[in-house]
């Protein structure tokens, strides 16, 4: 049985798609099976891989909206171990399609359950909000992995998450736990990337992986180029970086 | 008449709030008497200016969903000529609650009318999505101010968010227009951000400022103490760089 986790913060810009897209190569070259679901209407998870996307092909929003099964929408990325159930523009009215819809909450989890068996981990990249779509990927998964990038108003915006956690854990997802908190966007030369990333380990304690992503300017050109670091940059920091990450959160998972 | 401008892009992170907070301030140490509606569950902009987000407190939640003047929410941010309407974690659930009810993207639109002649600039924050909360900022105002992180990411989803301000336009406020575009987080030592800001010139052509707000450590602190960054550090390149940005978007409204 797969693992399901989602990557989610509703503040934006965190690190999020960059999380999952670099993540998930690392453990495809590790040797698991993983499938990314991009469920961000940007489509960023989706182009990070350089895929393609295209208006007339089916996306995460059939599965969402219409019921289609999710193992046929799934696309090679070109790394061996990979696939990816692709965002799609449609997905940007999904959150008003759905709060109209009966049991909305748990669309994603009803076609996700199949699919579990296929995968040794799904990831699923979230929009940057706690509204209808970030809400399904939590009922739907195991765990949630939470960026946090090293600024003031990253910080805020942590309780509330951990609130909405809570809040599905108590009505729709009782086995929902953190999988994990990464720091990202680490910049050691400033005092104010040091005073969060202290205060966030203050909160979440042993939840912070030791692994810190530091600010790398690799990791923000690696999509302009449709690849994920470890393909377009191998050797750089932020390469480095996920590669650390990965294998903490596989030792993580084993041991649970 | 005041002139009233959302702040707007889907993309997360690219300084819509940082923006609102900065621009907002120059214009209003200029002169201008100044609104800002923090639109955003988020509450970034509140606390941008120091203003506690207390949970028993009226805030823009009450005015979009039970119609509680707007005029009524102004509270004072210790800048002369600057109020505020702050944000509340109450607005998190109201996109699933306005997806139900009637006339549901011109809410905002109705309550900012009888307001619009107490104030010169009215500037509204958004959250990163285009949901209800964003199309109901956008049928309100005049004008669209579209931050854009010089990053790949940020690139991708400016057609999509220009889409729905025509969309906005032909449905709901045929005044809508684009009050320009501001290059953000913009670090002149990578290729990346001088391509990307190339490339968002040749898109969106003399929309674009002149003014390019370069990256900063001290616009990203100033948060932390509850302050713009005039009054935190008003020698630093971020408040010069909003400060040529104020001076800019002033001398394009006086030539409407
Ligand atoms: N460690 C890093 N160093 C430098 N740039 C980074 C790093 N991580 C991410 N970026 C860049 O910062 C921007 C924001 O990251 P990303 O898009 O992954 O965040 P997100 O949380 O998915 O955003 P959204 O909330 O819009 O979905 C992107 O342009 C990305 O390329
Ligand atoms: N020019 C800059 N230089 C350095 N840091 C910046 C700059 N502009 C914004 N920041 C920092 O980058 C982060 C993102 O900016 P901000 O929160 O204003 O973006 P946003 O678009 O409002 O995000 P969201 O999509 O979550 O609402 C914040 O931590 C902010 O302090
Ligand atoms: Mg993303
Ligand atoms: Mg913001």
């Amino acid at each position: 049985m797969g693992r399901a986790i989602a990557c989610a913060n509703q503040k934006g810009g965190v690190g999020k798609t960059t999380t999952v897209v670099n993540l998930a190569t690392h453990l495809a070259l590790a040797g698991d099976s993983v499938l990314v679901v991009d469920l961000d209407p940007q489509g960023n998870a989706t182009s990070g891989f350089g895929v393609e996307r295209n208006g007339q092909a089916a996306s995460v929003y059939d599965a969402v909206i219409d019921g289609v099964p999710l193992l046929g929408l799934a696309v090679p990325t070109g790394i061996a171990g990979l696939s990816l159930i692709a965002s799609s523009v449609a997905l940007a009215g999904a959150e008003v399609e759905l709060a109209g819809m009966d049991q909305r909450e748990r669309r994603l989890w009803r076609l996700l359950e199949p699919t579990r068996s296929r995968f040794d981990v799904i990831l699923i990249d979230c929009p940057p909000s706690l509204g209808l779509l970030t809400v399904n990927a939590l009922t739907a998964v195991d765990s949630v992995l939470i960026p946090i990038q090293a600024e003031y108003y990253a910080l805020e915006g942590v309780s509330q998450l951990i609130g909405t956690i809570q809040l599905v854990r108590e009505h729709l997802n009782p086995r929902l736990e953190i999988e994990g908190a990464v720091i990202t966007m680490f910049d050691s030369r400033t005092n104010l990337a040091t005073d969060v990333a202290a205060e966030v380990r203050g909160h979440l304690g042993d939840k912070v992986y030791e692994t810190v992503i530091p600010r790398s300017v690799r990791l923000s050109e690696a999509p302009s180029h449709g690849r994920p670091v470890a393909l377009y940059a191998p050797n750089s920091k932020g390469a480095e970086a996920y590669r650390r990450l990965g294998d903490e959160v596989r030792a993580r998972m084993a041991h649970r």
